[in-house]
């Protein structure tokens, strides 16, 4: 469903922003 | 290099004060600013990485970290954290010891507040790198303990003891 799909969204987005912390920081 | 980030939405606003200590350093030592933002987007994802206002916050505030990392490829203390780590301890303490002998010598002022409070923001910024040890610990409760009481006194016109 489209709120399903939504939450996966903000999901990948917020697991995006940490691991582009963590890249930020190993490079 | 100067940041140009959106409002800091309301549930962030308490990285607000790091983001002003970041800015102030913009132009006067660059790795100051950059590990103020770092810790900003650190606390900013504990706090709420899920608002959309939070996220695009957020993800302008890496943005601008990436391009700073990018923009500093010569400035050792941003590309490797040990030296960054030492670097801010240093730059806090000179801060906090320039201050502390102001007071001792009985010489209150703005500036002997705002460096009590930029110490005691820094040694915030220094949970970065882990753990605080008790030294830096009691150096930040007193710096800014100090900036609110030097502060208070001199807003009221009092003598600070």
């Amino acid at each position: 469903s489209n709120t399903v799909g939504q939450s996966t969204a903000a999901s990948a987005e917020q697991d995006d922003l940490t691991s582009r912390l963590a890249r930020l920081r190993q490079q | 290099m100067a940041a140009k980030l959106p409002p800091v939405p309301p549930t962030l606003r308490s990285v607000q004060h790091y983001l002003k200590t970041a800015t102030e350093h913009d132009g006067r030592d660059a790795a100051v600013s950059y590990y103020c933002r770092l810790y900003a987007v650190q606390k900013s994802l504990q706090i709420d990485k899920k608002s959309p206002d939070a996220v695009k916050f957020i993800t302008t505030l890496m943005d601008h970290l990436e391009q700073a990392k990018k923009q500093n490829a010569d400035n050792e203390a941003i590309h490797t954290e040990t030296i960054g780590h030492a670097h801010i301890e240093q730059y806090a303490l000179k801060l906090f010891l320039y201050a502390d002998n102001e007071d001792r010598s009985s010489r209150f002022g703005k500036n002997v507040v705002k460096s009590f409070y930029t110490a005691g923001m820094l040694f915030d910024v220094l949970e970065t790198f882990g753990e605080l040890n008790d030294d830096i610990e009691k150096n930040r409760k007193y710096a800014k303990w100090k900036a609110t009481y030097i502060h208070k006194c001199i807003k009221e016109g009092l003598q600070p003891q």
